[in-house]
C-alpha cells in the first residue's frame, strides 16, 4: 500500500470515464475499464458504479504529455499510466498515456487496456507496487493473455489487507460452460496453503462409496484440466468445478457433462487455442469441445506417437506458452508439440531432470497463473518451470478453499 | 568493445531520470562534488535492482539499463505521491 495506507471508508465506489482513446472502440475502452473493476469486485466487498456525468471518486481520462498534474507523461514507452491513492479531489484517479497505442489484444504492437487498467485501479484502491514477479501490481508491463486472467495470490493478499475478502458468495454456477471467448473477467482464488480444517474422511462400512468431502486432507485425483477458464478436477466418475466466475467449488459427475464417456480417466488436458479438451484412459483417447465429443473418437494413443510398450499415461499437461503438451508415464515424460502435431525428438527424458522437485510419478498436471501445479497422492508441488524452482508444496484439495 | 562516451553520458542522464522518477533520487543542483553525488546515485540503483531481483552492484550495468527502459507505470516504487 502506499504510506498510511489511504483506503476508500466505503464500499460503494464510483468511476467515470471521461474521454477515450481513439485507439480502440469506445465500447472495448468501457469493456475493459469494466472487467478490470470487476477483477478487484471479486475479491473484495466493494462494488464499482459507473456515472456518466458530475464528480465520481475514480476519474479515468487519456491524455498526452503535461494534462494538469505535476507528472507529464513521456511520449511513446516509458511511463504508460498512472494513477492517484484514495482521497478527495485528484485522489482515485487514473489517467492513461495518449501517446501509447492502446489495444483491446495482446499483441506486441500496443498495450492491452484491460492489463493496464486493472494495475492503475490497484492504485486507485490503494495499492502500491509489488515486486513480486507475474503481480498484477509489478510496476513493468507484461504482455499476457487475458482470456482467464487471474490475480496473483499476492494482489489478492494486498488488497484483502485493506479491504477484506468478498462479502457473500454469489448464486451457484449454472450449468452451461462460459462461451468459448469469456466475456466477464474476474479472478478464482489461487490456492491457498495447506487447509487447517480437519474433514473425518471415513465412510460407514455400510454406505456405498460416494463422493470423497471437498476438504478430505487424503484427497487425490485421477486428472486434472482446464476448461475455458475453469477448472475441472476428476476422481472415478466425479467432477469438481471451480469457476472464476462463482467462488463456490460445483459438485458434478462426468456422464452429467459427456453422459458417452467412461469414468476414471487417467489424464485430462486443454488445448486453449482450439478450445479442446483431451480425455485419456488406458491406451485411448477422446478429444471434447465443451459439452461435444469430436467424432472419430476414442482413438490409440499411439496416434500421438507413443510406443506400442505405453499402454497408458499417468498426467498430460499443456503449456500456453511454449504450445508443447507434456505427458507424463511413470518416473519419465514426453513432450508433443501441438503446431507440428507430433512427438519432440529426445524424448522420453526423466520427469526429475527438468521438473525440479518433483521426483516421483505424476498423477495430474495444471498449469495456471503461469505456474505448473504436480499433483502425487493427496500433495500438489508448485513449479515454476521458467526459474526451474519448485515454489511450494500444498495438499491437492487447496484450491477448494477448504 | 567498451561503451562509447557519447552514449554512456546519455545513459547515466536516462538512469537519473528513471531514480528521480520512481527512486526518489533528489539531485542537489548545487552539490560541488561530483563523486558525492554519484554515490548516492549508486545508493538509488542498488535499491532499484534489488527492488527488481537483479544483482545489486550500484553500477549501470547493461541489465538495469534494459529493466528501465521497459514500459511501466507512472507511480514510485518507494515512494507515493505527494
Amino acid at each position: 500500500t502506499f504510506p498510511h495506507s489511504p483506503k476508500w471508508k466505503k464500499e460503494d465506489v464510483t468511476y467515470r470515464i471521461l474521454n477515450y482513446t481513439p485507439d480502440m472502440l469506445q465500447a472495448d475502452v468501457e469493456e475493459a475499464i469494466a472487467r478490470a473493476f470487476q477483477l478487484w469486485s471479486s475479491v473484495t466487498p466493494l462494488r464499482f458504479t459507473r456515472l456518466y456525468g458530475g464528480q465520481a471518486d475514480i476519474m479515468i481520462s487519456f491524455a498526452a504529455g503535461f494534462h494538469g498534474d505535476f507528472y507529464s507523461f513521456d511520449g511513446p514507452g516509458g511511463t504508460l499510466a498512472h494513477a492517484y491513492p484514495p482521497s478527495s479531489g485528484i485522489g482515485g484517479d487514473a489517467h492513461f498515456d495518449e501517446d501509447e497505442n492502446w489495444t483491446k489484444f495482446t499483441t506486441h504492437s500496443g498495450f492491452n487496456l484491460f492489463l493496464v487498467a486493472a494495475h492503475e485501479l490497484g492504485h486507485s484502491l490503494g495499492l502500491g507496487h509489488s515486486n513480486v514477479f507475474g503481480a498484477l501490481m509489478y510496476p513493468v508491463y507484461m504482455a499476457r493473455d487475458t482470456r482467464d486472467y487471474q490475480l496473483h495470490q499476492d494482489d489478492i493478499d494486498g488488497i484483502q489487507a485493506l479491504y477484506g475478502p468478498p462479502r457473500e458468495s454469489p448464486v451457484l454456477p449454472t450449468k452451461a460452460f462460459p462461451p468459448q471467448e469469456p466475456t466477464e473477467l474476474t479472478t478464482a482464488e489461487a490456492p491457498t496453503e495447506t487447509s487447517s480444517r480437519e474433514e473425518t474422511t471415513e465412510n460407514t462400512p455400510s454406505k456405498p462409496p460416494s463422493r470423497p468431502e471437498d476438504c478430505d486432507p487424503h484427497l487425490t485425483f485421477d486428472a486434472i484440466t482446464t476448461l475455458r477458464g475453469e477448472i475441472l478436477f476428476f476422481k472415478g466418475s466425479y467432477v469438481w468445478r471451480k469457476s472464476p466466475y462463482f467462488s463456490e467449488i460445483e459438485h458434478d459427475t462426468i456422464s452429467s457433462f459427456w453422459p458417452s464417456l467412461v469414468a476414471g480417466f487417467d489424464a485430462a488436458y486443454e488445448v486453449d487455442k482450439t478450445d479442446r479438451v483431451l480425455f485419456f484412459k488406458d491406451n485411448q483417447y477422446w478429444a471434447v469441445s465443451g459439452y461435444s465429443i469430436e467424432s472419430g473418437f476414442p482413438k490409440p494413443i499411439q496416434n500421438l506417437g507413443f510406443p506400442t510398450n505405453i499402454r497408458k499415461i499417468d498426467a498430460a499437461v499443456h503449456d500456453h506458452n511454449t504450445k508443447k503438451t507434456y505427458f507424463f508415464v511413470g518416473n519419465k515424460y514426453w513432450s508433443y508439440n501441438e503446431n507440428t502435431k507430433s512427438m519432440e525428438r529426445g524424448y522420453p527424458r526423466k520427469i526429475a531432470a527438468d521438473f525440479h522437485g518433483i521426483g516421483h510419478t505424476v498423477d495430474a498436471a495444471l498449469q495456471k497463473n503461469g505456474y505448473f501445479y504436480f499433483f502425487h497422492g493427496s500433495n500438489q508441488y508448485e513449479v515454476d518451470i521458467k526459474r526451474k524452482k519448485l515454489i511450494r508444496t500444498m495438499k491437492s484439495n487447496s484450491w477448494f478453499n477448504c | 568493445f567498451p561503451v562509447v562516451p557519447e552514449k554512456e553520458k546519455e545513459d547515466i542522464q536516462f538512469a537519473q531520470k528513471y531514480l528521480e522518477n520512481f527512486y526518489d533520487f533528489k539531485e542537489e543542483k548545487h552539490s560541488l562534488f561530483r563523486a558525492q553525488k554519484l554515490d548516492r546515485m549508486a545508493d538509488k540503483i542498488r535499491e532499484m535492482q534489488s527492488f527488481f531481483g537483479l544483482e545489486v552492484t550500484g553500477q549501470l550495468n547493461r541489465k538495469t539499463l534494459d529493466m528501465m527502459k521497459q514500459p511501466r507505470c507512472g507511480i514510485p516504487d518507494i515512494r507515493s505521491y505527494s
